[in-house]
């Protein structure tokens, strides 16, 4: 129980850092697109 | 089993302290030459047994140490008699300290000569080294023990070259009931899948490692090894095998044996008397082709060593008496146990051995145990073991691993923006919305990939204190009964 319930923690900060990481390359292309 | 001791010639030494020898004072039996190296578990230090004048090395642990642990190890080293096995000679009790004496391997470890040479290894001097490591192994998983701490760090040289597999702290042994162990252990960025995954492994779980351990030699560390090492975990079981970062630098038989190894099935992943006889190991220069590695680590480790005492010296003069001994010998890596790794350092990818130093990755490169077997102490489902003494509070290893690496990183990440009150305060959304980033400027953003980390961190330990102080009444329980058991 307390494996799977770090395994939650961990897939959920997993989702997080990709949604943050996609958001950074999107603005990053935003950039470079106006630039 | 002919085949497994023929490759195995004990050479003509010291086989077992005497029992005149293990009556006296280890004092009389042996000189202190000088300390190699030191852990969490105590120091190692290089001795002379006075009378075969062979160099040994001699452990010493506080008895306060986990003697289940200690016991286990030397259990192992006693049962195996191999060349390729580090052996053991005999154990004292000397005021509050155990000292084991065993083998002294003049070469040290193979991550010590990558940290001191900063080179990684040439493709030669790797298939050697494996090529001994798989003569260990045969040897050990034909005695049905099971090494589960396969690295770089643990596999020693002799001044000849020969490798020899050491630290046992965390090994097993398998019984014909018990053909499959249900514990995690190991260190994370070279754990099997299935070992990760608490279904039941085996001794191929040792291959996996050796995989593993084989792109540590070639790229100076393991995969994953710049991730967080519990976002590894979860990534090594999902993930397809890991491979090397630049195939086009190595030789297809390095990359096919890599690739026998890494093999995620454990049913379907070669044995080490099959792997012996692939093409890469099959036939290697032989161990004298590791010398001048050996050599060229030892003068580094002098100069480094020349060169701290120029540093310290001056200020430090007067309380010289304290640190002589560390200040004029070997101090590494090379370690016990639940392996906390001393000044690792590691480096880019690539054959041609050139190394990059990582400061953060010897934090997180120690040995974890989870959920350790004790038949008499199962909890509930049984995958909950207790680890530590039972007078004292219960913690999983592996978050004191982390905690571990929390102290030594957590003075500086305090300091840095990124752990300022409003990130810390931030919890990340459960519902997968996030939508609220748009808002954020690109440095919000990466400031809080960068505190992350810290975060998951704070938050793994929160459930385990909430698992903490449900765990503690079993416990609790469980240690008054064994008390009453005692004194019936």
């Amino acid at each position: 129980l307390f494996m799977k319930e770090l395994e939650r923690i961990v897939k959920l900060y997993e989702a997080y850092r990709q949604a943050l990481i996609t958001e950074v390359e999107t603005r990053k292309q935003r950039q470079q697109w106006y630039a | 089993m002919e085949a497994v001791q023929m490759r195995n010639h004990p050479r003509r030494q010291l086989k077992k302290l005497s029992e005149d020898n293990l009556n006296k004072q280890p004092e009389e039996v042996f000189d202190i030459l000088e300390k190699l190296g030191e852990g969490s578990y105590g120091s190692v230090f290089k001795a002379n047994h006075k009378e075969t004048s062979q160099i040994v090395a001699i452990k010493q642990i506080p008895v306060e140490s986990d003697l289940q642990e200690i016991i286990k190890e030397i259990s192992i080293m006693q049962q195996c008699d191999s060349l390729h096995v580090v052996k053991y000679y005999g154990s004292y009790f000397k005021n509050s300290d155990l000292w084991i004496v065993m083998e002294y391997c003049g070469g040290g470890s193979v991550s010590d000569i990558i940290r001191l040479r900063k080179q990684t290894l040439k493709e030669e001097e790797i298939a050697t080294i494996l090529q001994s490591t798989l003569k260990g192994l045969e040897y050990l998983h034909f005695m049905r023990k099971i090494h589960r701490d396969i690295k770089a760090g643990n596999i020693l040289l002799s001044s000849e070259g020969v490798a020899k597999l050491a630290d046992f702290g965390v090994a097993g042994q398998l019984t014909d009931t018990m053909a499959k162990r249900n514990t995690v252990i190991g260190t994370p960025f070279w754990m099997a899948p299935e070992v990760i995954q608490e279904i039941g492994y085996n001794c191929v779980a040792d291959i996996w490692s050796l995989g593993i351990t084989a792109i540590e030699m070639a790229e100076g560390k393991p995969p994953y090894a710049d991730i967080h090492p519990m976002r590894a975990i979860f990534m090594i079981p999902s993930n397809p095998p890991p491979t090397l970062r630049r195939p086009e630098l190595w030789s297809k038989h390095f990359i096919d044996f890599i690739n026998q190894c890494l093999v995620k099935n454990p049913e379907q992943r070669g044995s080490a008397t099959e792997l012996l006889q692939h093409p890469f190991v099959k036939v290697t220069k032989g161990a004298s082709i590791l010398k001048h590695l050996i050599n060229e680590a030892m003068e580094a480790n002098i100069k480094r060593i020349e060169f701290q005492q120029c540093e310290v010296e001056p200020e430090e003069e007067e309380n010289a008496d304290e640190d002589d001994v560390d200040a004029g010998t070997m101090v590494h890596t090379r370690n016990k146990d639940i392996g906390t790794m001393q000044e690792f350092s590691t480096m880019s990818e690539g054959a041609d051995g050139t190394m990059v130093e990582n400061e953060h990755l010897e934090t997180q490169l120690g040995t974890m145990l989870i959920n350790e077997e004790d038949e008499d102490e199962d909890i509930e489902s049984g995958t909950m073991k207790q680890i530590s003494e039972p007078s004292q509070p219960a913690k999983p290893s592996f978050l004191e691993y982390f905690e571990k690496n929390e102290i030594q990183l957590g003075a500086s990440s305090k300091k840095t923006p990124e752990n300022s009150s409003d990130s810390s305060e931030f919890k990340i959304p459960l519902n997968g919305d996030y939508s609220f980033l748009n808002d954020w400027g690109v440095s919000e953003l990466q400031t809080r990939m960068n505190s992350l980390d810290p975060l998951m961190e704070r938050e793994i330990e929160e459930i385990h204190q909430k698992y903490q102080a449900k765990r503690q009444p079993i416990l609790d329980a469980i240690e008054s009964k064994k008390r009453r058991q005692q004194n019936v």
